[in-house]
């Protein structure tokens, strides 16, 4: 069972000034980010639970928390994942997924099945480390999700692109 | 010798063949140009002085001069372009590098760094900033936001409810960044959003800088007893500015959409799918 509390209260021990600006001690700072994390993991069962609730599915939600250094385990090595883009806003946003992949083709499909325009982008920092990144645009309904699928496509499959049954709808 | 450009149909980012800094921003909708010069740079943390022992530390911001040094004066580039984004990379130094971003329909120019860690084994203090240097006459004048909330003038040398004596010419100008901070000479405004609370100022007319990362080997004797200096190698920090160039008159739309959605950003999930018929029994 999840459980938000514990990152209720962390995030409210967090509000004094010495979490907010830095001013704590090495050992402080250091026990402020272990009480988040401590608070991330049953908030993550939580929301686990919400989608699947929300989705109709009981899937194993992964949450890549270094996204923003290019690290996403789950899109590095799988060969078929879906992508669940929420949007908290109270209007609709058109967004750019960037998700960490291995070289490839990949084919991105839009909650009805069709085809969106991607791109994996090798950039000059990553180019050593035979890492990509997988680019998209995602439209999210306001106050909604959108699920995406993404597909490695073997190189049969990248020259015949055929389509596939349409994934699992969202809204 | 060829112009280094990115572009969409909102917006042009002109970067120097020479230096590989960005030079210019260009509104294509609104026509308008202005020559905006970015960089980083990084000011010497006082350790105290004749005047004040006072150090900079966690709590104190103070420069040991008012002029910041350059990471470095030029970058090197590489340029990434698919459909679906244009990058220019630039690597001004081991620990300073910048990707400067535009995707497809964007009406604003994506900045995003990454700083650190800092090296300080020459133990100088340093204390990095993005600076963004405009030929706007801004006549001291510059607009910060009070916790996405109120937008405040703010008047350098000057506080609106007493004559200041300002000792400190940097840091007495810092204000606190929650979201985004503006210049304007009446008719152009450029703003910058930030994705994380910052500190920024205009030190200058026509200049913009929010400091992005700092590492201190001294204490500045207000409480916390230890400089800011991480243990090990040090902190990498990675955040992005987001910026904007807009008539004045039309601006404050745009970037108060803009911070909407970059403080209420999408949350992404991934699964494997395939997954069991999920129902609340």
């Amino acid at each position: 069972s999840g459980n938000s509390a514990p990152l209720n209260e962390a995030m409210a021990v967090l509000q004094h000034h010495d979490a907010v600006s830095g001013t704590s001690r090495q050992h402080v700072a250091d026990d402020y980010a272990r009480q988040l994390a401590e608070g991330w993991g049953p908030c993550e069962v939580l929301l686990s639970n919400a989608l699947a609730w929300l989705s109709g599915s009981k899937d194993v939600f992964t949450f890549c928390l270094n996204l923003n250094i290019s690290i996403c385990p789950l899109s590095q090595k799988a060969a078929s994942f879906q992508v669940t883009v929420y949007n908290p806003l109270a209007r609709k946003v058109d967004w750019m997924v960037r998700l960490p992949v291995t070289k490839g083709v990949f084919l991105v499909r839009d909650p009805n099945g069709r085809t969106v325009q991607s791109s994996v982008v090798v950039s000059p920092s990553t180019e050593q480390k035979d890492l990509s990144e997988l680019l998209f645009s995602a439209s999210v309904p306001a106050l909604g999700f959108s699920v995406y699928s993404v597909d490695l496509l073997t190189s049969r499959d990248a020259q015949a692109r055929t389509p596939k049954p349409r994934p699992k709808n969202s809204s | 010798s060829h112009i280094l450009a990115i572009e969409n149909e909102y917006i042009r980012a002109t970067f120097s063949p020479k230096t590989g800094l960005l030079v210019e921003i260009e509104n294509l909708e609104k026509n308008l140009v202005l020559p905006v010069q970015q960089a980083f740079f990084w000011y010497n943390a006082s350790v105290g002085d004749r005047i004040s022992s006072q150090a900079s530390g966690a709590y104190i911001f103070r420069p040991s001069q008012q002029q910041p040094l350059p990471v470095r004066r030029w970058a090197q580039t590489q340029l990434v372009k698919t459909a679906l984004v244009q990058e220019v990379h630039q690597n001004f130094s081991a620990w300073c590098s910048q990707v400067v971003r535009l995707y497809p329909g964007q009406r604003h120019l994506e900045l995003e760094w990454t700083v650190g860690p800092i090296p300080v084994g020459d133990s100088w203090g340093k204390e990095v900033i993005s600076r963004f240097d405009t030929s706007l006459e801004t006549d001291g004048v510059f607009y910060t936001d009070s916790n996405g909330r109120e937008i405040l003038e703010r008047r350098r040398d000057y506080r609106p409810t007493w004559n200041l004596n300002q000792t400190e010419p940097v840091a007495g100008n810092y204000y606190p960044v929650n979201t985004r901070i503006y210049i304007t000479d009446g008719k152009v405004q450029l703003t910058v959003l930030t994705d994380r609370s910052q500190g920024g100022s205009s030190v200058r007319d026509g200049s913009l800088e929010l400091m992005v990362h700092r590492r201190l080997v001294k204490d500045d004797r207000r409480g916390v007893g230890e400089p800011l200096l991480e243990s090990g190698s040090g902190a990498w920090v990675r955040g992005r500015h987001l910026v904007l160039l807009d008539t004045v008159q039309t601006a404050a739309a745009g970037h108060r959409l803009l911070a909407e959605k970059e403080v209420l950003a999408p949350q992404v999930v991934l699964s494997q799918g395939g997954g069991a018929p999920y129902n609340l029994r």
